[in-house]
């Protein structure tokens, strides 16, 4: 019986970029992420919740994603560029994350194995900044300080064995 | 040279739990699903983005996820019950969606694999309310309604073969 989780990574490469206020009509998610793939740049992990506002009297949602550290200043400068014609609110670049996500099959079968990756950064007093989750992998971005932390807590929280632990370095 | 998309499936089985304003410290997600665990609920996807709100001079974050639309009813109330005594903002059941994801092997490097997935959604004017992505997969709910109708945009657009579309009904 496969244990749901089988190693924990944390990646320190990446920078989360965050843009507020997205008009929420179709078309809009799209036409930000063919401008980022226009300038060959990557991007990882995208979450988009609920809608947050209604400004001035339409409805707009948050998107963040994380992207490579490199590619961040030029992510920002060709956001800021489109975003008083395409209606965005602000483009926020955050370089001070690290991403730690846990990987196993079939973890949705398992009710509680989010909880219990939460309830190990929780003994740490680690904040969760970012989530986002696949039936394969959940993630979370912390602070960047707090990720090798993350990383032991989570490691001693599953049982991991010696080989459960990938790094990828800043 | 194999497609990054190899798949893309339908799930109308579920329903999209929100839990807004949650108080920005160490310990509330893994409250919350600790607690949707005890009660057997098991999370699908989950979403959590930047923080939303300054409320009464703290800092708090929505969260989203999906669970079973069967569960839903049970969620609700049992969140409702500990949300005044937690900090919670409104719990809020939206069960009227569909969620459509794309599968493939190492999607991230290949930049435009998200952003054409959007594109091909808002060709249709379906609007997105929700995504999460991980290199395998990328997910996007939408409006019940609209779920076959996003299904069948998304297999064209990837050129999906006739074992490309997974359904699982309501
Ligand atoms: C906000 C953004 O995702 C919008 N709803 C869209 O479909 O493009
Ligand atoms: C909002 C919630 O995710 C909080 N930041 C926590 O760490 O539990």
């Amino acid at each position: 019986n496969a244990p749901p989780v089988r190693g924990v990574a944390i990646d320190r490469s990446q920078a989360r970029l965050g843009i507020r206020h997205i008009p929420d009509r179709p078309g809009m998610a799209a036409q930000i992420f063919a401008l980022l793939a226009q300038h060959r740049i990557s991007v990882d992990t995208i979450v988009q919740s609920q809608r947050c506002q209604v400004i001035g009297g339409f409805a707009s949602r948050d998107i963040a994603c994380t992207i490579a550290r490199a590619d961040a200043p030029e992510a920002e400068k060709i956001l800021t560029k489109v975003a008083s014609d395409w209606g965005l609110g602000e483009i926020a670049i955050d370089t001070d994350i690290a991403k730690v996500s846990i990987v196993g099959a079939g973890m949705i079968g398992h009710p509680g194995v989010a909880a219990k990756m939460f309830a190990a950064l929780a003994r740490e007093q680690i904040n969760i900044q970012m989530i986002a989750t696949s039936e394969i992998k959940i993630t979370c971005v912390v602070a960047e300080s707090e990720g090798v932390k993350a990383l032991k807590i989570i490691h001693e929280a599953f049982d991991l064995g010696g080989e459960g632990r990938i790094e990828i370095p800043a």
